[in-house]
């Protein structure tokens, strides 16, 4: 394209600091009422599970003591692995027909030792348990919305617990 | 799960999935 | 050429505009008002995708539109101002229909149906952008993939349609910009008409003009959005002059057009920037019209 015949451009007056300094030149100085917003987007700082520096067995049963108050189900433990939970929780939301639908969706829970006394914990999505429902076909279409909702409660469970 | 620290009463929860085949990263965003 | 940038929206699905990997923000409608607004600027975005967890279910669009009518709301009653911070995603229905806006946006598209068919979406939705939703086979959850913006698709056929540059012919013989009942102001209009402009007609923009119709500035509803995350619903009863005070220092200033630039020119401009609209002016600066992007939009599908 011709841009050299483009009279496209980027309006003066319109720039942050000309303004202000017309505003000045009409009287009305800046002032901490009337000084830029900062929406400087603070960099999102984003951890993989969460942390805690507590014993690792507390971190255990405070796991397992969120779980009950959600209503959830877990496993017995492997003897040889205390530290993996398998859960399954029923959720519960209207089809679009507007029926109750229960989907049972299962989560692995697994405990990690980053450093000495600094623990993570991790919430691994593992599917639905849908008896006799058609084994899945696409393992790349699912809606995360359901695992990511119930690691919120379980997160806001323990935050209020702990 | 990816979660971050809880600011403003929000807490953000993050998890990568296949979509075919690109990859998303779901986000949400729930108050406390 | 117009024909051939058809031919390629009706090649193409909107998940092919789609990055090899990218982000999709939800916010639960349990969200207050002000969490929700720290939420999309902390993101740097103005719309997102809501997600009802009780239903585990779309619950539709949220954009700056949405804000708008709420701060048309409180404007109308300053003693609820206190009411951002309580006020929740899910109550912004019943918000609207008391002040008789236009409904939260809920239409949706698959990702595979073709770009053609969701420009068609794009233009006729009201906050000219369109959730990408599939649903998950097994469960029959809804699972919303994207949001695909106007900007986003115009951006795609410029990087991907060289016929872009055949389109010559200047706006003023296309009769594309939006000349007629502009909604503009001065720099002493108070913020609270310019704010009851967006929310009453739909508009994102206000030009700002002196006295002769010359173009200085333009107020947009993002600005209002970063007001209300400094202010609150507060300062309303600012002048416009003093408003645009407040306005981030990163603001990329205000993109101006004559009326014998092109569609070409603008899809070049589109492909090397970020634009939202082009306010057409005159030799002397003086306003002439808005393009907006949905005009481009508009007359590249139907011409």
């Amino acid at each position: 394209v011709g841009v050299a015949d483009s009279r496209i451009a980027i309006l003066p007056s319109s720039l942050p600091q000309y303004h202000l300094a017309y505003m000045q030149t009409h009287g009305v100085a800046m002032s901490k009422k009337l000084s830029p917003v900062s929406v400087k987007k603070s960099k999102i700082r984003w951890h993989f599970g969460i942390r805690s520096r507590s014993y690792p067995l507390d971190v255990v049963s405070e796991i397992y003591r969120a779980l009950k108050n959600l209503g959830a189900e877990w496993a017995r433990h492997r003897n040889d692995d205390l530290w993996t939970i398998n859960v399954r929780w029923r959720n519960e939301a209207p089809n679009d027909q507007g029926e109750m639908v229960a989907e049972l969706l299962k989560m692995r829970i697994q405990l990690y030792q980053l450093e000495q006394n600094n623990y993570l914990v991790d919430f691994k999505f593992d599917g639905f348990e849908n008896k006799g429902a058609a084994k899945r076909r696409h393992d790349d279409t699912f809606s995360a919305y359901p695992f990511l909702r119930f690691a919120t409660k379980l997160i806001l469970e323990l935050a209020v617990s702990s | 799960l990816a979660t971050t620290s809880i600011r403003h009463n929000v807490l953000a929860v993050a998890s990568v999935s296949r979509y075919s085949s690109k990859y998303v990263t779901q986000i949400l965003y729930t108050p406390l | 050429a117009l024909q051939s940038i058809r031919e390629f929206l009706q090649s193409k699905t909107s998940y092919d505009v789609l990055p090899v990997s990218f982000k999709i923000v939800m916010l639960d409608t349990k969200l207050t008002l002000k969490g929700t607004l720290l939420t999309l600027l902390q993101n740097g975005i103005i719309s997102a995708p809501l997600w009802d967890s009780n239903q585990s279910r779309f619950a539709g669009l949220l954009s700056s539109q949405d804000f708008m009518n709420v701060a048309q709301y409180l404007i109308d009653r300053p003693e609820k101002a206190e009411e951002i911070n309580t006020i929740t995603l899910d109550q912004l229905a019943e918000i609207e229909s008391t002040i008789g806006a236009r409904q939260i946006e809920t239409s949706r598209i698959h990702p595979f149906k073709s770009l053609y068919e969701t420009c068609q979406h794009i233009v006729e939705s009201k906050a000219h952008r369109v959730p990408l939703i599939d649903t998950d086979p097994e469960t029959g959850r809804e699972i919303v993939v994207s949001v695909l913006t106007q900007y986003r698709v115009l951006r795609f056929v410029a990087l991907n349609c060289k016929e872009t540059q055949d389109l010559k012919i200047p706006i003023k013989d296309l009769n594309l910009a939006t000349r007629e009942n502009l909604h503009t102001a001065t720099m002493d209009t108070q913020l609270a008409d310019v704010v009851g402009a967006f929310s009453k007609y739909g508009v994102s923009c206000v030009p700002i003009v002196d006295e002769n119709n010359k173009l200085l500035n333009v107020y947009e509803a993002y600005d209002v959005m970063t007001l209300i995350k400094g202010n609150g619903f507060s300062d309303f009863s600012l002048s416009i002059g003093k408003a645009l005070m407040r306005r981030p220092q990163d603001f990329e200033g205000v993109i101006t057009c004559s009326e014998h630039d092109s569609v070409a020119h603008i899809m070049e401009t589109i492909r090397r920037s970020r634009v939202l609209r082009l306010c057409m002016v005159d030799e002397e600066g003086k306003l002439l019209g808005l393009v907006t992007l949905v005009d481009i939009l508009n007359y590249i599908m139907f011409g």
